[in-house]
C-alpha cells in the first residue's frame, strides 16, 4: 500500500545542502505494523511527510494504494489524504481557535459526513483517548498530552487506511501510552495499516517490523514479535 | 529559592470548574535537582507556569529567591525572570521567522549583553546541545529534536539560578536524552538549581528528589540518590 523509491529530499540553507533523505527505499504492505525508529535529525519526520503527502521528494517515486502521487494536483494530493490516511503531527498542529471536538470532526467535514453523525464519531474517538470531560475546550485550554490526544482521535476519527503517527506518545505518561497504543494494536488488528515514528522502545515493541534511520537512509529493516 | 504556599489555580469553562492546581505547597532550596512526575493532566506544567512567574495562581502564595511574586507588575515579573530563571517549554515556544542563533541570544539581548558576547555564548550554547551545525536554520528548517535543543539552549544561555524544563528530553532519541541530561547534571554540580518535569523514569534518575502530582495536587515528595 506504500511504494517509495529512492527518495531523496534535499534542502538548500545558504550554500549548504541537507539531505533530508539520502536515498530512502521502503515497501509497506496492507495490514502491516512498522514502527520507525532513529536518532534526532536522521529524516524520520521527513519520511513521513512523504508517506502523507505532505511533502513531495526531491526526486523519487512514491505510490499510494496503487496510485503514483508525483504527478497529482493540490487538491487531488488532499483527496487521497482524507480518503486513505490518518496524520498524528510531531506537533499537533491543532487549530487553535477551535474546540476538541471541532478539531476531531475536521476530517469528516471535509468528507462530507452529516453534522449528527460527525459530532457523534468525534465525541466517540475523545472518549476513546480518555477525553470525555475536555470536549469543548480549546487547545490552550488543554495540557500537552491531552493535545496529543486529540491529534490522535483526530487522526483515527476519519477510520483511514493507513494510520501515521510521529511520536504519538512523545507527551504522554506510561499509563496513557499504553492506553493509546493498545487502541493502535485494536485498530491493527480491524485491518488498519499503521507506521509510527517513536524513540521508545516500550512503543516499538508494539510493531511487527522495525526500521531503523540515520543521516536520511535506512540503516536497518527487520521483522520482530509485536508484543 | 522557591516557596510556594497551598496554591490553587482554578479554570472556569462554562459552568464546569477545572482546579489545575488543587492546593499545592512547595519548597526547594538553592541547589537542589528535582523531578516532578504524573499522569497527562495531573498539573505538571501548571505548577511549573506559576514557578517560572508566567502564572498567577488562584489563590495562593508564591515567593522567588526570597521576594514574594504575586504583588508584582508585569514589567517586574519579566526582569525577576530574566535575572534568575530559564525555561525550557513543554512545546518550546521558539520564535518561528529568526534563527537557532537568534533565539538563544533572546535572553541576552533582554539582560543588555553586548551583540559580540551574545553571539559568541549563543554559540557555544547551541554547540554544547549538538546543533554547531544549524545555527542558521530557522524552527521550520529544524527537527522536532532539534527545535527542542534550540529551546534548551536558550534556558541556559543566561547561566539562570534555577533552570526549569518541561519535558525537555520529550522529542529527543535516548542518546541524545544521555547529552543534554549529562549537560544538565553538570549545570546542577556547578550549582544551578534544576526542576525538570518528565514522563520518564530514566530522566527522573538524574534527580535528587522526585515529586508526584495527581489530579492537581502532591501525592508523594520523596529523596533519592542521583544517578
Ligand atoms: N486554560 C485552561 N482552561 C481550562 N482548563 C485548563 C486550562 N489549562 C489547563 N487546563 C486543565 O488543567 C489540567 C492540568 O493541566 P497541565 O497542563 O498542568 O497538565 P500536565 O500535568 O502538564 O499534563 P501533560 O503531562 O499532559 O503535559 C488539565 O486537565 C487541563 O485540561
Ligand atoms: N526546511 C528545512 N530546511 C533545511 N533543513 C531541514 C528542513 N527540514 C528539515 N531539515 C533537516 O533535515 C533533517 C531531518 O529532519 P527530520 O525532521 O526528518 O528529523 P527527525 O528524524 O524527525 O528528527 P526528530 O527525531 O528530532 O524529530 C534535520 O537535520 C533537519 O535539520
Ligand atoms: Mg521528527
Ligand atoms: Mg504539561
Amino acid at each position: 500500500v506504500i511504494q517509495i523509491d529512492d527518495a531523496v529530499k534535499s534542502y538548500l540553507t545558504g550554500d549548504v545542502e541537507v539531505r533530508a533523505l539520502d536515498g530512502v527505499s521502503l515497501r509497506v504492505e496492507e495490514g502491516e505494523f512498522v514502527a520507525i525508529m532513529g536518532a534526532s535529525g536522521s529524516g524520520k519526520s521527513t519520511l513521513m511527510n512523504v508517506i502523507g503527502c505532505l511533502d513531495k521528494p526531491t526526486s523519487g517515486q512514491y505510490a499510494l494504494a496503487g496510485q503514483v502521487v508525483s504527478g497529482l494536483s493540490r487538491s487531488e494530493l488532499a483527496d487521497i489524504r482524507n480518503r486513505f490516511l490518518g496524520f498524528v503531527f510531531q506537533q499537533f498542529n491543532l487549530l487553535a481557535r477551535t474546540t476538541a471536538v471541532e478539531n476531531v470532526e475536521l476530517p469528516l467535514v471535509y468528507g462530507g459526513v452529516g453534522s449528527r453523525e460527525r459530532t457523534e464519531r468525534a465525541v466517540s474517538a475523545l472518549v476513546k483517548v480518555g477525553l470525555g470531560s475536555r470536549l469543548d475546550h480549546k487547545p490552550n485550554q488543554l495540557s500537552g498530552g491531552q493535545q496529543q490526544r486529540v491529534a490522535i482521535a483526530r487522526a483515527i476519527v476519519n477510520r483511514p487506511k493507513v494510520l501515521l503517527a510521529d511520536e504519538p506518545t512523545g507527551a504522554l505518561d506510561s499509563k496513557t501510552s499504553v492506553e493509546v497504543m493498545a487502541l493502535f494494536q485494536e485498530l491493527w488488528r480491524a485491518g488498519m495499516t499503521i507506521v509510527i515514528v517513536t524513540h521508545e522502545p516500550d512503543v516499538a515493541a508494539y510493531a511487527a517490523r522495525i526500521i531503523v534511520m540515520r543521516d536520511g537512509k535506512v540503516l536497518s529493516d527487520r521483522a520482530q514479535n509485536p508484543a
